[in-house]
């Protein structure tokens, strides 16, 4: 799990039964306490692999939405909740998003976020992401570090101060920073149901080739046999790019959705699947 | 459930901020807030901070789960 804290902007992204809506709260109450008053919401996930696991107010869509819009100052009132489909009813992408009426353009319009959502990982290469010896006293850090190496995962942006960690007796964190840009990966490997992501940040002034270079060496890493991925953008085609990236590397796009929010922009959604399947 | 704990597939909270004076405290904002106030907001998440890095923009966490 991660979380970036901007000067105006806070990310948090949590996996397993954490209750992550339940930070809205007190993160507005110390906001308020600095001055700074909330404009605009983003809540984004998958198809959880183990919904019945999940607390409240995880429990469904549904209540996600409610407890949210439930927490929420009345300012924010351009609001909308989509569960965008994919051919796979297992990975659909679940999207509410909530602004006011005065910061229409709160993200610049030459940024997009990129979230990518990986299963069935390559047996051999999530093995990689398990702790050589388990309970050996080792940091996790240290240890994170080292399958940071192993993967050859930090090449996905060698320009980036690393931080990671890797957990006993498996899975594995690491944050990047690049300028006032972010990119996070979070690996399960467990065989059955392991479970990969990368996110970042972009441009849609860069190379053209960098979204490239990143998807390849991600693909590279982690084989998956299916990959959801969901570009949040307010003015551009760069999601065309990706099935461009990622048809030569194996991997068929099977269905693609888009969908507009209100200040977020469109969110396009695309699955990929391994071509040996 | 896995055995570490993971359940594979994230949920994902951005939130945005705007003030009437934002470049007071040296433009920092939330980058303010201690992390005695920002482990209580993890508390209600249930994780805790086990990595940190930060850079003239902002600051990253890696956390727990």
């Amino acid at each position: 799990s991660s979380l970036f804290v901007y000067p105006t902007k806070v990310i948090i992204k949590t996996c397993g039964t954490t209750q992550l809506l339940k930070s809205i709260r007190p993160l507005l109450q110390y906001a308020h306490d600095l001055g700074l008053t909330l404009c605009e919401c983003r809540y984004t996930r998958g198809s959880f692999i183990f919904p019945k696991s999940q607390p409240f107010p995880h429990t469904s869509f549904k209540d996600e939405v409610i407890y949210i819009e439930e927490n929420l100052p009345t300012n924010l009132c351009y609001r909308k909740a989509t569960v965008m489909p994919s051919k796979l009813p297992t990975h659909s992408w679940h999207v509410f998003t909530a602004s006011d009426q005065t910061h229409p353009q709160n993200m610049p319009d030459v940024l997009y976020t990129m979230e990518i959502c990986m299963t069935e990982l390559d047996r051999v290469l999530a093995r990689k992401f398990y702790l050589r010896d388990p309970g050996d006293g080792k940091s996790g850090d240290i240890a994170g570090k080292e399958m940071t190496e192993l993967t050859g995962i930090g090449d996905t942006n060698p320009g980036a101060i690393l931080c990671e960690f890797a957990f006993d007796p498996c899975g594995y964190s690491m944050n990047g920073i690049d300028g006032d840009r972010y990119s996070t990966i979070h690996v399960t490997p467990e065989d059955g149901y392991s479970y990969a992501s990368y996110e970042c940040v972009g441009s849609i002034y860069d190379d053209k080739d960098d979204v490239v270079k990143v998807l390849k060496k991600v693909v590279q890493v982690f084989r998956p046999g299916t990959m959801t991925v969901s570009i949040t953008c307010t003015s551009h085609d760069i999601w065309t790019r990706i099935a461009l990236a990622l048809e030569p590397l194996g991997l068929k796009c099977r269905s693609c959705v888009m969908d507009e929010f209100p200040t977020a922009g469109s969110i396009v959604f695309q699955l990929f699947t391994a071509r040996r399947k | 459930m896995a055995a570490s704990g993971f359940e594979g597939f994230e949920k994902r909270l951005e939130l945005h901020f705007f003030g009437d004076d934002p470049v007071s405290h040296d433009n920092m904002g939330l980058r303010l807030l201690d992390l005695e106030s920002l482990q209580e907001v993890l508390n209600a998440v249930q994780c805790t901070i086990v990595s940190a890095v930060g850079n003239h923009y902002f600051d990253a966490y890696v956390l727990s789960e």
